[in-house]
């Protein structure tokens, strides 16, 4: 967050409305909180919001303020892993992250170790926060998750932030998460949750509800670097977050291939597989290895110096690590190789981390998860990107920076990366929304998001929406979008319907007297979704219709054109091509009719609704779902 | 013992409360008992969720499962799985 905000433009500057921000409660979903960090200062803050109904678990060493205004764990079994501590504080580090990517407050000069330094700060820093800690280190369960949600929609919260997800998508109502948040978006609260980082594979997008914002990761312009350099003064830069500074002394290199452990050859220990390298062979030195280590996975490398890897992965996804260590490409890689193994004494060190920038930037990380969506493939997911690349954000001291257990760190900043490190900079911005308009629904929010989002280039992303959604966050923009993509409840009903619910399922779960008709196959076109997605084949001839209804927010009276990009093959059209409101609050309808067939993969356009002040931007989207 | 060893923590859904009530643990104690039969002990129902929605936590067979699937009001029965950090 010392680079993610200012990155995106909601500089420290920005216009806010501190009165209203004060009173916004985020709900943080996550493995608690650690409330001694400095992100979490109280000075300044007055009491709760009188509507806050939570409550904090108090303990002997764990209570709240002004700032953390709630906080409970959630362990329904009641079975308590060895190691976690019970009660709401954070032992792992990952939901103080979370908590302070939304509504952190300012800490200036903070750094992991000096990397990334700056002034860290969540996207409303003014904002209260309430801590459900679900999550412990044996995994995040579905009655906690529905607990935590329980509580948290009961306990008058605003926004929740949700950084968690399930291995395999499940159906709406076999899924607690879509559970809880049909239950919050009911009450009015919008949920941020992360897309997933399961990519770059189609159909891996998690947590698809309609009504819930699913959020994909992106970079900043900020790269952290760590280079390597060899003994005969040849260098490389690599990636990884390295803390460690080995002062520029150069110690013996060893190439893994060489120095095989009993009972495997070199064609296994190359690739540094656990145990697979003799432990005595790697004390003082550094390991290069023919493939990516996981950082929790490097204890029988005790003793080693630090670790040089080298493999085709994608390296947008850097990891702090327990010992130095560094990164590379196969073709840097080979370099390394040959002169470790052509070299009579090879001798090499790696560097603490540097910044370095992007040259073409934001991108969707390779980690993020991608649409389309597994279960209602004709509703666009994820439905935009947020910064979740290499981010510092507030940590537990006791939780180990890179998640080995034998990493000893004990730091108040980290810088990881994920989707959900993504979410939070959504959920705050969907707060910053709110504090402009407290009164709009869980879908206008998400609506101001999506249709004022920046851009991305389909040339940095080959998967384009099914990698960006709707775009990358411009929270600027968000607070003042003109025309919202409103739903309710109802309009959710109808959409279940159409998903094959029956009458007697959506008034369960509603709690009213909404009904179905054997009429509502086609309703997904129909629910008021401020994207278009369309499955069907190549060269199919298609055909389909989408109702939608925009509400003028912007300027009372105004004109909006419809400006229609559409990719070869496909016509489409919209009916009205203007439209003219008289009103704040107005809402008008429209139909999109999109017509012909594909002959890619995936064929994106887009819809403008343009008044000259404000451009109402929704993808369109139509794919082959084979 | 063996009829507890078979018992998993499954969830159950049941939608939002009715309208004139939030249903509570004792309610859902006497729910599984008329339908599971006098043999469901209470401390195998874990958690009741009566705050925002309807439902609750127990452990249960999967002759149970079945059953309480098949009882008035329940939307969804699923296994109690694991999410991941993300």
């Amino acid at each position: 967050t010392t680079r993610s905000w200012d990155f995106m433009g909601l500089s420290q500057q920005a216009s806010r409305v501190p009165s209203v921000e004060s009173d916004i409660i985020v709900g943080v979903l996550d493995t608690g909180i650690w409330p001694e960090s400095p992100s979490f200062l109280d000075q300044g803050y007055g009491p709760p919001p009188r509507k806050w109904k939570g409550s904090c678990e108090v303990s002997s060493d764990f209570s709240c303020n002004n700032k953390i205004i709630g906080a409970r764990s959630y362990r329904t079994n009641g079975q308590y892993p060895i190691n976690d501590i019970q009660g709401p504080r954070d032992s792992n580090g990952h939901g103080t992250h979370a908590a302070s990517t939304v509504a952190g407050g300012l800490v200036r000069q903070a750094s992991m170790l000096g990397l990334g330094s700056g002034t860290a700060r969540g996207g409303v820093p003014s904002a209260r926060i309430a801590s459900y800690k679900i999550c412990w280190s044996d995994g995040c369960r579905d009655a906690d998750v529905l607990a935590a949600f329980d509580d948290a929609i009961a306990d008058g919260v605003d926004i929740i932030s949700f950084s968690v997800g399930g291995r395999k998508p499940r159906d709406y109502f076999n899924d607690s998460i879509a559970i809880g948040a049909f239950h919050a978006m009911k009450k009015g609260i919008l949920t941020s949750m992360s897309a997933g980082n399961s990519g770059p594979k189609s159909f891996t997008v998690r947590n698809f509800s309609p009504w819930s914002l699913s959020v994909a990761a992106s970079t900043t312009d900020r790269k952290f670097l760590s280079g390597v350099q060899l003994g005969d003064g040849r260098s490389f830069d690599g990636v990884t977050i390295n803390t460690f500074d080995l002062n520029g002394t150069q110690y013996p290199l060893v190439y893994a291939g060489n120095i095989p452990n009993i009972g495997f050859n070199g064609s296994i220990s190359r690739f540094c597989l656990t145990n697979s390298v003799d432990k005595e062979l790697v004390k003082g030195k550094i390991v290069l290895c023919d493939f990516f280590v996981s950082p929790t996975n490097l204890s029988f490398l005790e003793g080693a110096i630090g670790i040089i890897m080298q493999d085709n992965n994608p390296k947008d996804l850097t990891f702090p690590f327990p010992l130095p260590a560094s990164h590379l490409g196969t073709q840097e890689g080979a370099l390394i190789s040959s002169y470790a193994n052509l070299t009579s004494l090879p001798t090499a060190t790696i560097l603490k981390s540097t910044e370095g920038k992007y040259k073409e930037t934001p991108f969707v990380a390779s980690f993020s998860s991608r649409g389309p969506n597994p279960i209602t493939p004709d509703i666009l997911k994820p439905d935009l990107s947020g910064p979740g690349v290499e981010i510092l954000a507030a940590w537990s001291p006791i939780g180990p920076p890179s998640g080995a257990e034998d990493d000893t760190r004990q730091l108040l900043f980290n810088i990881i990366s994920g989707t959900s490190m993504s979410c939070p900079h959504a959920t705050a911005v969907a707060a910053y929304v709110k504090s402009f308009h407290p009164s709009w629904s869980p879908a206008a929010l998400k609506s101001a998001l999506m249709t004022t989002a920046f851009p991305m280039r389909a040339d940095l992303n080959p998967d384009a929406e099914f990698a960006y959604g709707s775009g990358h966050i411009n929270p600027l923009s968000a607070v003042n979008p003109g025309l919202i993509y409103n739903a309710t409840e109802i309009d959710y009903v109808r959409f279940l319907c159409g998903q094959g619910y029956s009458t007697k399922l959506v008034q369960q779960v509603s709690g009213d007297n909404s009904s179905c008709s054997r009429g509502d196959i086609d309703l997904v076109f129909d629910l008021n979704y401020p994207s278009f997605a369309l499955s069907t084949s190549i060269s199919t001839s298609i055909s389909q219709v989408y109702r939608r209804r925009v509400t003028n927010v912007g300027s009372a009276n105004s004109t909006y054109k419809a400006i229609v990009s559409g990719p070869l093959g496909l016509n489409i059209t919209v009916n009205p091509s203007v439209l003219s409101f008289k009103a704040l609050g107005e809402e008008l309808r429209f139909e999109v009719t999109i017509e012909g067939s594909i002959s890619s993969s995936i064929a994106s356009g887009s819809l403008v609704w343009d008044d000259g002040k404000h451009k109402v931007k929704s993808p369109i989207v139509v794919f082959d779902e084979n | 013992n063996s009829e507890h060893e078979d018992r998993k923590t499954y969830i159950v859904y049941m939608g939002s409360h009715p309208k004139d009530r939030v249903s509570t643990r004792s309610h859902h104690v006497r729910m599984l008992q008329e339908t599971i039969g006098s043999s469901f002990a209470p401390h195998s129902l874990l958690h009741s969720y009566e705050r925002s929605f309807n439902g609750f936590v127990a452990k249960l067979t999967e002759v149970e499962v079945q059953k309480v699937s098949e009882m008035k009001g329940v939307i969804s029965v699923f296994p109690n799985g694991k999410k991941q950090l993300h």
